[in-house]
């Protein structure tokens, strides 16, 4: 089993928007699909039409000392075959505080996970815009980590501190952690956004992804109705460019 | 002196934009101003070419029992005159583990601001895309809410969350907090976003400002040279769509 985190401590990027399009593919193509949500603010779990503010425990759920659930329990269906989602909840918010100094928070989600590894081929783990306990167990429990990045210059400010981050992070964990950055938001029109896809590149073009997705008013109509854009337009230029990033995520010998 | 916090939970959504820009708009008219980067993650900071992960302790001083820094001490100047900022830093991030249960963690920056309230006009409190200490403090400390919302329906469905929020911080408070949607990265072009402002209107018309910023790449263009785009081209769409939000602020009788 595949699991893939997707991560940026900057808001609005595309994290959520990548999670379900690449979830959209996979399940498409065949493989069996989870996506977890982890903010506490619920976009994916509204996507799909869950409620964040229903008290029902989601990923909460399985922070709780006591009598946690477990995670094939929380697993909710889609109207899209083979995939599966597990939603967030506003409770979410209050983990950071709960959990405080308490050590071993931040395998909640690697050892949840072993639960479910015959039962799906790819899991996607949907991260908040910041760093927490949260943020710390999807980088501890994933393969890989995927950072979509704005192509703009104050996003490359930040991925500085994002991928800071990550060396923290990797301290802790057994087995080192690719990561791969997928520029988003393109607008091939603006010099400013050329001139910031070509710094990317310049300082990180090993884990840089050589595509890019670019900016599609379609993704705005595929989260009205609910549907991963590709299941909605595939031939959008938005789904288009996922689908030649999953190409590149599965390839046999991806050196990203 | 008037506290203004932006805030809202979904990242992404225009929020740093709009406290530089009206804080650019402020300063010019003659209003010392004093923005605060509440934001881990320091994209306020960065766009003045501040450094997040310097270790100068910036807001997260404010949060230390022992020997706190006045927030005098902590005021950094910009290059444009009466624009001045306290700087966020990474350390930020920990400031939920850290405070965990302990109560009154959530009047810190209420008291660190009365010690500045002869020295400013004009307080804008910058906000992370998570609802914690942080922003409880914001919501505590301000006489103002301005919630930045992007004009497209995922984003409406999270509004609802951040209004209970608001409900639920309201208690805490001794006077009830005035709030006002600010519809931005709106695209008159798109019907989804057509859609989008007149269900926003539908539902919190009383709370709404009837005007929208719009989708202006020169916004991006700004934060390259670290200047609000009232300063680099008063002229630019989304500059003068904040003077009109600005104006609409500051009206005598302001019913919003
Ligand atoms: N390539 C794109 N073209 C056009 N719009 C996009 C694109 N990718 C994302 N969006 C839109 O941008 C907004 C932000 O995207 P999204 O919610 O996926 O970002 P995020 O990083 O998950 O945000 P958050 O930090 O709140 O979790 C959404 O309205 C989404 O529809
Ligand atoms: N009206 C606008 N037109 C075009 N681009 C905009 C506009 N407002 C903001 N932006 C751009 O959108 C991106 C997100 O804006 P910003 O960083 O202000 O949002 P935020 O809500 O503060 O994000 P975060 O949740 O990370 O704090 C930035 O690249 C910014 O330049
Ligand atoms: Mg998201
Ligand atoms: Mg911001």
């Amino acid at each position: 089993m595949r699991v893939w985190s997707v991560a940026n401590q900057k808001g609005g990027v595309g994290k959520t928007t990548s999670a379900i399009t690449l979830a959209g593919l996979l399940a498409a193509r065949g493989h069996k699909t989870l996506l977890m949500d982890l903010d506490p603010h619920g976009s994916l779990t509204s996507y799909f039409g869950g409620d964040p503010d229903n008290g029902a425990t989601g990923v909460y759920g399985l922070f709780q000392n006591s009598a946690a659930p477990t995670l094939k329990g929380l697993v909710q269906t889609t109207r899209f075959p083979r995939l599966y989602y597990v939603p967030a909840t506003t409770a979410l918010a209050t983990l950071d505080r709960q959990c405080g100094a308490a050590d071993g928070m931040g395998l909640v989600l690697t050892r949840a996970l072993v639960q479910v590894s015959r039962l799906f081929d790819t899991v996607l783990l949907d991260c908040p815009p910041v760093l927490g306990v949260l943020m710390v167990n999807a980088l501890a429990a994933c393969d890989r980590l995927l950072i979509p990045v704005q192509t703009e210059f104050l996003a490359l400010k930040g991925l500085e501190r994002m991928l800071r981050t990550l060396t923290m992070i990797q301290r802790a964990r057994a087995s080192s952690l690719e990561y791969i950055l997928v520029p988003t938001l393109y607008d091939r029109r603006t010099r400013a956004a050329q001139d910031a896809l070509r710094v990317l590149h310049e300082r990180y073009d090993e884990n840089c992804w050589n595509g890019e997705i670019p900016v599609d008013t379609r993704f705005r109509e595929a989260s009205r109705i609910g549907a991963p854009l590709s299941s909605y337009q595939p031939a959008a230029r938005g789904a288009l460019a996922y689908n030649a990033l999953l190409d590149h995520l599965l390839a046999p010998s991806m050196a990203v």
